[in-house]
């Protein structure tokens, strides 16, 4: 329930989009995409070095991906607290 | 049926091999002898984690430590907390960051180097995985980190959780139970990785089946005793755990702590906490795997439940009971402590379980109100779906997945009765919790208490409420899963000994498929007629 904003934002592409990946998170001003070993889409983008100034500009960015037409969709990922035990 | 310490040769000369009473329990710091994980016999018999890589899931290890490094598998490590390959622990002045670095050595330390101590599985890999240090979790870390290299890490060991508070209810979200459930189906060629969790360290405050990691069925959750058998102070207590390992955790003796190695390549004799219960049972895992790399996910949880023992375990608070096929389990050890000698023998001859099937036994979902000073009870008959393809015979794990609310959800108890008579708290009073609003939705209580059962018949499930105060509540939802094979997983099995519950387990399979065909056979002769 805490939803706090993170800079790490995930992305599904379209089928025919898969290959311009990497080249979407740096037009987007990402570091790079990473592809899970699971699932059909979800890629999450890395974002640059510095994610406490990143993270006001994560609504802005998420807001221009969903505008691109090679993105189906975008996946919130709200930040939550684990505990070592 | 102990066999004399000093029968067993153990030649391992590091400096802190005498204090890892762990591994050879011969009473340091008044402990109980004999009560360890048994790896004498396991490394006796050749068996020491050779080609098994485990990934610690943590704030990252020091793999410069003189007594890693060795065994240090670069290329399955990576730090999704900042984005590089290089998971070294971020430095505080308070040595905050040693967590992982610490559990690393109890599963991978070297042998015979004169640094510190050794671990379980002192041959096996170990990759890191810094993961826990950053300014928040995502489910995107989390994901990121359960299915990395799934076709080289074997086994991942997580010692962290939802906070421990004793009022959280919290679990994977969406894409980390994807990457568990490819973990489990895929990795490892299909043979499925095997997780392994401490199961919390939230004392009696807490109950760990509101732990979502800990309470799947892809987990292997992982309690702790200390060194003379009693429990830890900080052991929260739960129906799904499966088995136990040690930590420290009641005695002011340094000694009764667990050694390790510690950040910049030290040691450690205090490594306390739950945390290193499940690094324990990854290395004695990894033993299991070098005994029998064929093993799969779900043959290991069999293995656990098959060979872990009760030894010296004492809980003062639940009593040792046995299942409706006569395993002996404890609400907060589970089937016992695991041994790893025991282990290593079966596993070099199992042959993999029959294949796994699912049934919704039977569902309730009209509203039923819960009241202080009585108890709501309801039943589900089942066949178990006898009859179709998904026929569930002989239990695996059971999922009891509840919706409900209360006014005061921490007051909340619930136990589940089996057909065959074996009753599992699925969840205990928190005192703590004072939730009034969410309540659990849709939340899958899961037990491994009657594993090996039939589950045919009538399930019964009492709700009511523990507490000073007066509560009411609404229970909206029960679905009863049951998950289990369809044919005797044990009638196969090779039985060495014959005081083992391996060969209980088959007797008693053998007894009920005979007593079946006898009768399916009487069936058909008075048909005829």
């Amino acid at each position: 329930g805490e939803g706090i904003i993170t800079n790490h934002v995930v992305v599904r592409l379209h089928e025919s989009a898969h290959d311009d990946a990497h080249q979407l998170a740096v037009e987007h001003g990402f570091q790079s995409v990473r592809k899970l070993p699971f699932g059909e889409g979800p890629l999450p983008l890395l974002p640059p070095m510095s994610p406490r100034r990143e993270a006001n500009a994560v609504p802005r960015k998420r807001q221009r991906l969903q505008k691109d037409s090679r993105v189906m969709s975008v996946l919130e990922q709200p930040g939550f607290s684990r505990q070592k035990r | 049926g102990y066999r004399d310490l000093n029968e067993m040769e153990v030649n391992i000369s590091d400096p802190l091999f005498n204090k890892q009473w762990y591994l050879v329990n011969t009473g340091q710091a008044d402990g109980t002898p004999g009560l360890d994980l048994n790896v004498a016999e396991a490394w006796g018999l050749g068996y020491t984690g050779r080609g098994v890589t485990i990934a610690i899931m943590d704030d990252g290890i020091d793999y410069l430590h003189p007594d890693l490094a060795s065994n240090y598998n670069a290329d399955a490590s990576y730090d999704f907390s900042s984005n590089d390959p290089y998971p070294f622990p971020r430095y505080t002045d308070d040595w905050f960051n040693s967590h992982g670095t610490r559990c690393a050595g109890e599963v991978s330390a070297a042998a015979n180097n004169n640094i510190c101590g050794v671990g379980v599985a002192y041959n096996s890999k170990v990759a890191g995985i810094r993961m826990l240090d950053q300014p928040f979790m995502t489910d995107i870390i989390e994901a990121s980190s359960i299915s990395h290299m799934p076709q080289v890490i074997d086994i991942y060991s997580a010692s962290w959780g939802p906070t421990d508070d004793g009022r959280t209810v919290d679990g994977p979200r969406e894409l980390t139970l994807q990457a568990m459930a490819d973990g489990v189906n895929k990795g490892r060629g299909g043979k499925g990785s095997i997780y392994v969790w401490a199961s919390g360290d939230g004392g009696s405050y807490d109950d760990c089946n509101c732990d979502g990691y800990a309470s799947s069925m892809w987990t292997i959750s992982i309690n702790s005793a200390i060194n003379d058998g009693r429990t830890a102070l900080y052991d929260e207590s739960c129906s799904s755990t499966l088995a136990s390992t040690f930590s420290n955790g009641r005695k002011r003796n340094p000694e009764a702590g667990v050694a390790t190695t510690d950040l910049y390549g030290n040691c450690t004799l205090r490594h306390s906490g739950t945390s290193a219960a499940a690094p324990e049972a990854a290395g004695v895992f990894a033993l299991a795997l070098e005994a029998n790399p064929d093993l799969t996910w779900r043959d290991m949880q069999h293995l656990s439940v098959l060979t872990s023992k009760r030894n010296q375990l004492h809980d003062e608070v639940h009593q040792w009971r046995r299942n409706g096929v006569g395993l002996e389990f404890n609400h907060l050890f589970g089937y016992g402590v695991l041994d790893a000698g025991g282990m290593v023998k079966m596993s070099h001859e199992w042959k993999t379980v029959p294949e796994r099937f699912h049934c919704v036994a039977g569902s309730i979902q009209d509203n039923h109100k819960i009241q202080s000073g009585g108890r709501l009870v309801l039943t589900i008959d089942t066949d178990a779906c006898q009859g179709k393809d998904n026929f569930v015979r002989y239990l695996e794990h059971v999922q009891a997945v509840v919706t409900v609310n209360a006014s005061r959800r921490g007051d909340l108890n619930i136990n589940m009765t089996s057909p065959m008579g074996t009753k599992s708290i699925l969840l205990s009073r928190r005192p703590r919790d004072d939730d009034a609003k969410v309540g659990f939705d849709k939340w899958p209580f899961m037990t491994t208490h009657t594993w090996g059962e039939d589950p045919r018949g009538t399930w019964v499930m009492e709700v009511g409420f523990q507490g000073p105060e007066a509560q009411r509540g609404v229970l909206k939802e029960w679905t009863l899963m049951l998950h289990g094979t369809q044919s005797a997983p044990y009638i196969d099995q090779v039985v060495r000994d014959y005081q083992s519950k391996l060969a209980m387990s088959k007797k008693e399979e053998l007894e009920e498929e005979l007593d079946e065909a006898v009768e399916r056979s009487l069936k058909s002769l008075l048909s005829k007629n």
